[in-house]
């Protein structure tokens, strides 16, 4: 198992502790804030009240030893950027952010934080995607126009074949799996048909997906 | 294409109605704030300024013709859900929301929202789960444990091919596609040549993703 330090325990940094707690690793939880510390103490193993701008606090923590560091201060900028400054310093290998903007977002780029979160923009993108394309369940984007998508089988499909339905031809969709109620069918044959309320797990364009289902 | 009003245009509302605009979806954004409608009036083509908690301002920007509402107030609750419950007296069939704790969703979805999103929340969460699988570029989950994992192919697979990897047999994992570059192979061949940097998506559970990188 890896270990992390995760510093600002908002929604979003205590979300991503609570996470990688979850999966068995260690994590280190740091706050300024004594109130919320404690409010987390009953789910997080090793949380602790610092200053992260403060470089004795930070070496007394250990967080010296981390070779991943996540920094998720957002409202005060310059503490956020002061911090993954100071990890910097301390040799933290790997530093990950959060950042309310995009020019905050580009400054810790620029100084080498490895990757920068903006978590309100993420997540308005993924609604505005899932909206877009009605019986569109989720989506991964794999390359710049291909992705993997989640949709509800169509009406035009249901009682089909995959064979029938000529997804590849058609649509140049590739039937991934099909999920029904809690059963997952991996790399369905020609001749699965298709249901009401299956979900089509297929490989292709957005738009194509799409286009299905009109 | 369709037609939505977005309601709250703080990073989240901003980002939902801009991705749809961006698909071509007709958007009618509305926001409290006339400094906020003024700065975003140059990349949406309708935004007005209006309280989105007075019924008779909704009647006359015409709310209730649309078919989604999304709702994206967050720092003052009551308005938000007040904000649903006016779109629910209009006739906006389905409304998505937006709310800061997991109290706040319950709450809205108990008075008849289809779906709220806690936008730091869902995040954290999936920045936890590509912290944890270190050679994991990103997953999108298809049912309880089995998902759709892109991942950095891993020291031991390159320079083998798929059937030689063995990838069924010993980790349960389906290679779907292949990602070299900007080039997409879709359904690779028993015989493809898996290369040093390739990003391989596969399905499968993420553990298995992650052991075969151990
Ligand atoms: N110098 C600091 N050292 C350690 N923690 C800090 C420091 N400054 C702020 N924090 C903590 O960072 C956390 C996140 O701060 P932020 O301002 O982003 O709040 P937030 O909006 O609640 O975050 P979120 O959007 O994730 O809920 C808070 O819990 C705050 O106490
Ligand atoms: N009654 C209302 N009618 C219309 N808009 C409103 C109303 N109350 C608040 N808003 C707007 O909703 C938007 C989002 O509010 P919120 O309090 O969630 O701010 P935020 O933290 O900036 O949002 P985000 O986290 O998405 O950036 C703001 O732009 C605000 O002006």
């Amino acid at each position: 198992k890896k270990e992390f330090v995760v510093i600002g325990l908002g929604r979003f940094g205590a979300s991503v502790a609570q996470t990688l707690v979850d999966y068995g690793h260690n994590v280190l939880a740091l706050d300024i804030d004594a109130t919320r510390v404690q409010h987390l103490s009953t789910t997080l193993p090793h949380v602790a009240q610092l200053d992260a701008t403060n470089m004795d606090a930070l070496l007394q923590a250990g967080v010296d030893s981390f070779e991943t560091g996540v920094v998720c201060i957002g409202t005060d900028f310059e503490s956020g950027l002061l911090a993954c400054v100071l990890l910097q310093r301390l040799g933290v290998k790997r530093i990950v952010a959060k950042a309310r903007t995009r020019t905050q977002r580009d400054i810790l780029l620029r100084i080498g934080v490895e990757e920068v979160i903006l978590p309100e923009h993420e997540a308005g993108v993924r609604l505005g995607r899932r909206l877009e394309a009605g019986n569109l369940v989720d989506y991964l984007e794999v390359s710049d126009d291909i992705g993997v998508v989640e949709m509800v089988a169509p009406p035009a499909l249901v009682n089909h074949t995959l064979a029938e339905s000529d997804m590849r031809q058609r649509f140049g969709l590739t039937a991934m799996a099909v999920r029904r109620n809690d059963e997952l069918f991996v790399s369905p044959s020609a001749s699965f048909r298709i249901l009401e309320g299956d979900i089509l797990v297929v490989m292709g364009r957005l738009e194509d997906a799409e286009r299905i289902g009109e």
